[in-house]
């Protein structure tokens, strides 16, 4: 419907903003709308601006600002409407140290709202981790799974 | 609503019934390269329907049953089942996929069709959750996505 | 042969003139994301004689020339230059793009045409090399090559 | 011409499965010509089977297997004909610390006769370079260069 449409997207759109300068420590973003007019058809665009940078083409951001400003607008949906889950197979691979502690940051707001699975070789990640399991191959070509127990966070299977 | 477990059983690289229970928070998973992390994610996106083989990095549909090792033969059939609690409910959905080509899909204890399941998922509001399951390399994507596809996404929020 | 230096002029985030002398063995190559580590990746392909700006992570060859920061205006030029060093003699290439759309191409001391850049490269055997440089994301696609184009490798290489 | 491209082939083969062995530490692989009796327009194939493993669609392996399969492939060939220089953009970024481990060995033996240029977050990969180059955006948007120096490795730039 288009009410729910526009306070939907309203909403969202402030989150993104917020997010996007949380995660950039600064910058502009904009989740913009293309034919305003046209509620009910319009497409939606980003535009993303890290700190100190002019406005470019997505296509020129690196690796590691492309991950953080699909994250940002990630996160607005689920401040929006939490998933019950969501899945993250190696989200960490392209980020630097830094970019990973805002990350995990991020997720500790959320997880009371999303289970988070993530599959990672980050430590830092494993760390921010309330249950770890691993998988491991020690017959050839078979995976089998078992539990890790964390250091201060003891938890069973 | 929350997804309880797992079970994995001849999907892939787990040939033996294998259970991953979920719990609140953040679950993380490691291992060694090519033990089978991306696998457990291939098996969600599966049991909640994905008919692309592509998308879960086969060619054909035989691909998802577990072919063998050097020490175990391949099986002839693959399931995986996905438990979700919500509030005192149980709600159990599972796909099957035979080497003769047969599926079956199951919601709770009875046989139904695909559709069946998929309408369970839109009512517990998880219909086109694939859009959060982010496999190896596909999270730089979403800034990518056509502007139809972003709208996609505001919609299924609001 | 081996590369000496490269010198980057107005070319994405260099708006300063950036030499990067390269030593023999393993030079790396460090920073936090968005510094500008891949730009000088795009810089060695564009030297090299790159024609596909959607290879460089660009629309429009445009994206090549410093656009400007909070403290600096952008330019209205780029070069890349590469010195090579072969026995004694040393050996210089370089490409420049202007924002009116011309393009010049610089062998030794004089202007030339891409396509002479071309033939030295091969002549210094290192035509085709752009199949050593592997950008983000890109060394897993060398399995999943044309069978052709995996031929191609064998072929340069013979 | 035919001769050179034959014996080109039977020896970037040879390397490639050795090569293989030495990164999975195990298993089997082979480089194929589709049409052996068309040596002038036959294609390539790769087969790769890690240990324990049977052979699959290559499309099934891992991130990790597909990215050391091709670093067999690609160092096959510089063992054949080196090449003068390699860049490398994060081709850590999908690889555990014990295969990171088995890819630098290889880089300290090709490095006698390739220059690499090696992008990286990992600090063993940056551990095994001659040379550091750090590029920082102090000024926001603008990146400069500065060489580091490794201890026990004093460069200058
Ligand atoms: N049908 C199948 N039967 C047996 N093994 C399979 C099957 N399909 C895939 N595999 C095996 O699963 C392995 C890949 O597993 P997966 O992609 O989950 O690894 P991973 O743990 O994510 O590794 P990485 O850290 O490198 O991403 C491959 O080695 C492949 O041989
Ligand atoms: N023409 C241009 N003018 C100014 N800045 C540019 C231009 N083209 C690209 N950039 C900037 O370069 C940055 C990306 O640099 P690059 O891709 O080299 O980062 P990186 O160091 O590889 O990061 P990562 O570790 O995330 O891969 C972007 O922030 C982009 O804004
Ligand atoms: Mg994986
Ligand atoms: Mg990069």
């Amino acid at each position: 419907s288009r009410v729910s449409f526009s306070e939907a997207f309203n909403t969202i759109k402030e989150n993104f903003l917020k997010n996007f300068k949380i995660l950039f420590e600064g910058g502009e973003a904009e989740l913009c709308l293309m034919e305003p007019d046209d509620l009910l058809e319009t497409g939606l665009e980003i535009k993303a601006q890290p700190p100190g940078k002019r406005l470019l083409n997505l296509k020129l951001l690196s690796g590691g600002e492309k991950t953080l400003t699909s994250l940002a607008f990630l996160f607005a949906l689920f401040e929006y409407k939490p998933s019950p889950f969501c899945v993250f197979d190696e989200v960490d691979a392209s980020l630097d140290e830094a970019n990973i502690q805002r990350f995990l940051k991020f997720l500790h707001k959320l997880k009371e709202k999303t289970q988070f699975l993530i599959i990672t070789h980050n430590f830092k990640t494993m760390e921010e981790a309330d249950y770890i399991y691993g998988i491991s191959m020690n017959e050839p070509g078979i995976s089998t799974i078992y539990s890790m127990k964390m250091t201060g966070k003891e938890k069973e299977t | 609503i929350y997804l309880d477990r797992l079970e994995l059983h001849g999907f892939k690289s787990f040939p033996d019934k294998t259970v991953i229970k979920l719990h609140q928070g953040i679950t993380a998973v490691i291992g060694p390269n090519g033990c089978g992390k991306s696998n457990i994610v291939d098996s969600v996106l599966w049991v909640m329907g994905e008919q692309k083989i592509k998308n879960l990095r086969g060619e054909n549909n035989e691909d998802l049953i577990f072919n063998g090792s050097s020490s175990k033969k391949p099986l002839g059939m693959t399931e995986v089942g996905a438990y979700f609690s919500k509030e005192d409910e149980e709600i159990y959905i599972a796909r099957r996929f035979f080497r003769d080509g047969e599926s079956k899909y199951i919601l709770n204890e009875r046989f139904c069709r695909n559709k069946d399941i998929q309408d369970m998922l839109f009512q517990l509001r998880m219909g086109g959750t694939n859009y959060f399951i982010f496999e190896q390399g596909s999270i730089e994507k979403l800034v990518s996505l056509k502007p139809s596809e972003k709208r996609m996404l505001i919609e299924e929020a609001a």
